[in-house]
This record gives structure tokens, sequence and C-alpha cells, in this order.
């Protein structure tokens, strides 16, 4: 957060934003591992009144008490029952009974939402600069849920609970579990009362890329983030014997290496069991590779413990390749000895080199930050991938936000490896995954709301996703890490976050609560699944055709049987499908007539919508459109991609459209 | 037997009239299969209902109680 205002565009455009006071009255809460107060990220100076819709609570617990909230940190609440529950009384020699931090996750993504300015915040001297959160003024509510042992559904759901008591405007979860029925999902039961209290719910989508199906927190009242790059990075570089060098990253700080070439050995040429290229612990034979750089192939245990198992077996650096899981993502870490993460490309011509050599050397040479990395963002390779598992009609993620080397507050209980052997203490920490990339968007729909106070969360989302940008700025798509290729809506959604664009949509698709529930009864489900998911008695009128397709979600997923024997949805002709689909857009700007666009990639797929220009002449005032799909036969696992779009010239109201055979 | 978290629904239109309070209906029904189970938690805004510990056999049993819509094992998440 030393970099990511301004790469969203924040810092450039402060006079847009809205003002402070009214961003003040605003209050994310985030469930995760509990907050560490004493961070500079909490500071309260020049906050006012806490807000009177504010009904939480600073509870007192191990090592925290009320007085460790402020005017910032306004609440903080810890959920046991169910934890203990299965795994018995907390360890107090390990975590404090409290909302207290002891992990660092919870008090990067609370300061990432919404942490104030700190000047002059840096990990070792890396990625320096001022810190802040995306909301700065808004206040932040933590309520703990994650343990060491994980983070369990009964407690999850009373966090929520509470949270909807206490008032909260926006909900951050940076946490998944398994893939399951909505109604079966603490986080999409919870999302579903938030969201009904006109609370905007933000998640992770999950670290689960690059697989398809790989996404957590589907459920449509649920914004879904998945997670891109930013145009910083860490270089650094590993020279070698026969004088190549090899780029990649590094956050080390510490004792270099000595100034001359070190002998270098493969982690699975220096230990005696299956895997040892994966430096797991114990593996590897310290008389290998004492005062050696160690090569180790990435995957299987933490990437830091690998660099902590090479320092332990004597170990002088580590080279952490990717393997083909990776590809070309670089995520850089503050290892214990000195060590560079590099790309599977890079790594395997590095490997070429140690294994053809008879006596292989190599040094490790790190050159801070730098800013300005092109192509950016990219997609994260672990970010996790659609199509959705759960309702294919319903495309995830929604958008993509910063989550790759972020830096942020951290716990003052751990170093920045979390390591039990790192006695390092850090102020601040960089780490990625998409629990880094919801708390941006978490603060980025707290700003939208202080601008827009009574727009629904499903308008909030709206704006985010159809003003979320797909290309560059020289015109060239998204890319992914994964693949080197254009990315996809199945990987980035609609696109990268733009909020400043995002507080002037034009146009939202909006959402209520019963189109919620007429999505349910489009799913099948039962009066009594429906009932528990929604907390009431709904029963779906049988004389009443529901579709998935009429959900008014702001992008479009449509699945064509691979076997092009049959036909969905009104009409069809022979050897071709056709599928309908139904939105509503409300003006939330100017009066004006929209034209719409429309463009896809693959010509056996016809996109038509009707009618092709909306007028609004009032604010709020709502039209319909009809978007038809038409596509001849395709082979199976066939995707394709499209994008619709609306303008009065100054507004782009744009959708993604991703089409399937199955 | 072991011992499991259960996140128990109820059906709070389906509350006897003789109950007063919520609270109360859901202790009796959670009483009415286990006799030491206590409740972990009350629920009022994300679901009617609450969550315990039970056996396999006494999930069974009350989720065909009179006003239990379901009763799911607890889930563990993860930090993402």
């Amino acid at each position: 957060t030393t970099r990511t205002p301004s790469f969203l565009g924040l810092d450039q455009n402060a006079a847009v934003l809205p003002e402070s006071d009214s961003v003040s009255e605003v209050i994310i809460g985030v469930l995760d591992t509990g907050v560490w107060p004493e961070s500079k990220s909490f500071d309260d100076t020049g906050f006012g009144p806490i807000p009177s819709s504010w009904k939480g609570e600073c509870e007192t617990g191990t090592k925290f008490t009320a007085s460790n909230c402020n005017k910032k940190l306004i609440g903080a609440r810890y959920f046991t029952r169910g934890y203990e529950a299965t795994l018995g009384p907390i360890d107090e020699s390990k975590e404090s009974r409290s909302a207290r931090d002891e992990d660092g996750h919870g008090t990067h993504t609370a300061s990432t939402a919404a942490g104030s300015v700190v000047p002059g915040a840096n990990l070792f001297g890396y990625a320096v600069g001022t810190a802040r959160g995306m909301a700065t003024r808004a206040r932040v509510a933590v309520y703990k849920v994650c343990w060491i042992g994980g983070c369990f559904s009964s407690d999850i759901l009373a966090a929520v609970d509470k949270a909807i008591d206490d008032n909260v405007n926006v909900l951050s979860l940076s946490l998944g579990g398994s893939m399951s029925d909505y109604y079966r999902d603490s986080v999409a039961i919870g999302a579903f009362a938030a969201m009904e209290k006109g609370i905007l719910v933000s998640c992770s989508a999950g670290n689960g890329g690059p697989s398809s199906y790989s996404l957590a927190n589907v459920a449509p009242w649920i914004t879904t983030v998945g997670a891109g790059t930013l145009d910083r990075d860490f270089p650094a570089y590993v020279s070698v014997g026969n004088g190549k060098n090899f780029s990649g990253v590094s956050l080390y700080r510490g004792n270099s290496l000595p100034a001359k070439m070190l002998p270098f050995v493969y982690a699975g040429n220096a230990s005696n069991v299956t895997g040892g290229n994966l430096c797991m612990t114990g593996t590897l034979i310290p008389e290998m590779v004492s005062g050696k750089i160690v090569l180790c192939d990435r995957g299987v245990n933490p990437r830091v413990q690998k660099g902590s198992v090479v320092k332990a077996a004597g170990g002088a650096g580590m080279i952490l390749t990717n393997t083909a899981a990776n590809g070309e993502e670089l995520v850089a870490d503050a290892h214990l000895l000195p060590a560079i993460g590099m790309g599977q490309i890079t790594g395997d011509a590095i490997k070429a080199y140690l294994l053809s050599d008879r006596n292989p050397t190599a040094t490790i040479i790190f050159e801070g930050t730098k800013l300005g990395i092109e192509p950016s963002p990219v997609v994260a390779a672990f970010s996790s991938r659609g199509p959705n598992s759960i309702t294919s009609e319903v495309l995830k993620p929604d958008m993509i936000a910063p989550g790759v080397n972020i830096l942020a507050g951290w716990t003052g209980a751990v170093g920045p490896t979390a390591l039990a052997e790192d006695d390092r203490r850090v102020e601040f920490n960089i780490i990625s995954g998409t629990s880094m990339s919801c708390p941006h968007v978490s603060g980025l729909a707290a700003l939208l709301k202080a601008a827009h106070p009574d727009w629904s969360p499903a308008a909030i989302r709206s704006a985010l996703m159809t003003t979320a940008y797909t290309a560059y700025k020289n015109g060239k798509m998204l890319q992914d890490v994964a693949t080197g290729k254009p990315s996809t809506p199945f990987d980035h959604g609609a696109g990268h976050v733009d909020p400043i664009s995002a507080l002037n949509p034009g146009l939202v698709y909006d959402l209520t609560v019963e189109d919620y529930l007429n999505f349910l009864c489009a799913l099948n489900y039962t009066t009594l699944q429906i009932n528990a998911l929604a907390k009431r008695n709904f029963s779906c009128d049988s004389r009443k055709t529901y579709s998935v397709n009429d959900l008014n979600y702001p992008s479009f997923a449509v699945s064509f049987p691979a076997d092009m024997g049959s036909t969905i949805g009104s009409g069809s002709s022979t050897g071709s499908s056709v599928v309908k689909h139904t939105r509503t857009l409300t003006n939330v700007g100017s009066p004006g007539m929209y034209k719409v666009s429309v463009s896809t990639m693959n010509s056996s797929v016809k996109i038509l919508v009707e009618p092709e220009t909306l007028s609004f002449s009032r604010a709020n005032e709502k039209k319909s459109y009809t978007v038809t799909f038409s596509a001849t036969s395709m082979p199976s696992n066939t995707n394709v991609f499209g994008r619709i779009e609306w303008s009065n010239g100054k507004n782009v109201v744009g959708s993604p459209v991703a089409i399937s055979w199955t | 037997a072991a011992k499991k978290t259960y996140i128990v629904h109820m059906a709070k239109s389906e509350m006897p009239a003789s109950f007063e309070d919520h609270t109360h209906w859901y202790d009796s029904s959670l009483k009415s299969v286990s006799e030491s189970a206590e409740m972990l938690y009350t629920y009022t805004n994300v679901i009617h209902g609450f969550s315990t510990r039970l056996t396999a056999a006494e999930a069974q049993k009350i989720e065909k109680q009179p006003g239990i819509l379901s009763v799911y094992e607890e889930v563990k998440y993860e930090l993402h």
C-alpha cells in the first residue's frame, strides 16, 4: 500500500474522492486473525467522533483491553467457542485469547482496507513510501475468527451476526472453504444476511489458480476478488559460473554473500529422500550443502520454510525456482538467508547449467525496489479461476485488484516469514494472495459507499465491475502470468478495478433481496433450503418461470451443450443453440442516451442486444434489455469470450461475456 | 460417541406459542436429544438457529424434530 493508492489512481485524483467526513462515517468490518492495535496504521490522529450508528465493542481479553481501540480502530471482538469446542482450549502460550493478532494476516488486511497514512513505511528498505489503506478515513472493526488451527464456521457465523448488529457498512473476508451449495456455506449464509442489511461483503476468490473451477466465495451476493500484480518489483539476479545472469525477485536484507562465486548444488542431489528437490524439513544432507548456494523447487511446503531448511543445513543461499504450477510468477519473500525466487523458464535454464557443469558456481545480487514494471497488472498465477462450479451462469471472479507483493501493517508477535525461528520484528510486511486483493476492494467499496450512501451493495459492486479495465493503456489485453497470454473473464472477471471511474459509473445493475430469492428459485432450491439460507418463508411461485439468466448481474456467463442435438432457452434453429439473458440498467448519472457495442473473439457466436439504445431522462430511471446468444456447435470445453458495452460517449458500462460448451 | 459441532437451522415461524423466547425454544429442542449438550452460539441475524456439539446420532435425531430446517456439520475455512 506504499504503491497501490497510486497504481489505482487514488493519489492522483484526490479531488474527486468523497470528503473525508463522509468516509469517516463508513465502518469496515474485517473477519480475520485480529489486529495489532499498536500498528501505526490504526493511529486515530485527526479522527472525529465515532459514528453514532456504531453499536460495537472493543472486547477485553488477553493482552487486549478497551483502551487498545480508538477513533480509528473502533471495534475488536473475538470468537472462540467453535474453535475451542473442536480443538480444545486456546494455548495462550501461542496465541492470545483476544482480538490481538499474533499471526499478522488480520493486521495486514485491515490496514490494506482502511489503514491510516504512515509515511516512511518499508520492509527492510524495500517498497519504501507512505503506506495507507484504500479508505484512510474509514473506521475499522475487527472480528477475530481465525486461530492457529483455522477458522471455524460457527465462529464465522457468530462474527457476521455481531457485525450486523454492530452496524458495519462493509465486510471484508479474506478466507474461504471448500465448495458447497450456498445453503450449507456459512460465508454465503452470513453474506446474504449482511447484504439484506445493505452491507457490502467482499471476499477473496481463493489461491487455487491457475486451475480452472478453483474459485471460493462464488455466491452472487458476494463480491469475489481475484489478484493481480502491481507495477513494482524487487529484482535480484543470479550470476552463474559460465558468466550468464538470470533474473528473479527477493526481499532479502541481511548479511551479504561472500564477494565471490560459491559452489552451487541442486537440492535433489543433496538429499537421499524422494522429493529432496523441494527442500522439506530435515531432507538436506548438511555435508552436501554447507557453504553452497542450493537450488530448491517450489511446491508442497511454504517458500520461506525452504529457505529456513537450507539455512539450517548450512547452505549459504537459496535459489527457489517455479515449476509449471506457477509459471513465471515471481512472489518475493523476506527469507532468512540470501535467496531469490525465479520463474520456471529461468529456473530451467539455471538447472541446465547446474546439472551440466562439473563444478557449478553461483552468487545472488540484490537490486532493491523497482517501479514502473510493465505490463501491469497481470493476473497472478495463484489467483483462483472460473468457471463457477456452483452456478456456472454467474461469472466469477467479479474483478481483480492488487494482491501480489503488497506491503501493509504487520503484527509485532512474529517475524515477516512467520516462522518460529524468525526473530526479526517489522512494522510492515510484504505478502501475496487474494487475501490481499480482497481488502483493497473492501476499502474502495467504502469510498463508494461514502460517495453514494444510498447505493445498495449490488450497485456498488456493479460500479466497480462495469468500470473495471481489461486492456492496458497501449490497447493490449490484460495478461495472465500463468500463461503469458491474454487473460480471460474466467481469470480477471470484469477486469482490474478502477475506483475513480467507479465513482461515476453512469449506469448500474442493481439487485434487491427479492432478485436473489428469485435466483434461488431458479436454482430449484426447496423452501427449506431457502429458509435456511435467507431466514424466511419464501415459496417459489409454481406458475412463474424463474431463470438464472434473469439475475441482474453485471456480467454474462453462458453455457451451451457441446452436443448440439439439443437447445436451451427460447428460440432455436437446427445445429445451433440460443440462450437469452435479461438485464435492467439504472441511471445513476446524467440523463442521456446509451448505445450498445458488442465484441466477440469468435464468429461462431452471435450476440444480439435489443434494444441497441437506451435513453434515460431522469435519475434512478430503469431500462431493460435482452441479450440473445446464438452459437453453432463447438467441441466440449471450448470457451469463447466477449464484451458488451453501453456508452453515452462519456461513461462506458462494460460487461464481460464468457461462453462455454460443456 | 465422538461429538462434532453442528449448525442447527430453525424455522422461527414454527415456534410453538408456548415459548415466549426463541432461545428457550432452541434450548428445548436441543435438550430433547441431548441433556448434556450446550449451545455454543445462538444466531439472530445470519440464521435462526444455533451451534452445538452433538454425536452423529443426536444430529440425526434433532434433524427430525419439529421446527428444524437443517443440521449441518461445521466446516473449517482457511485464510487466503
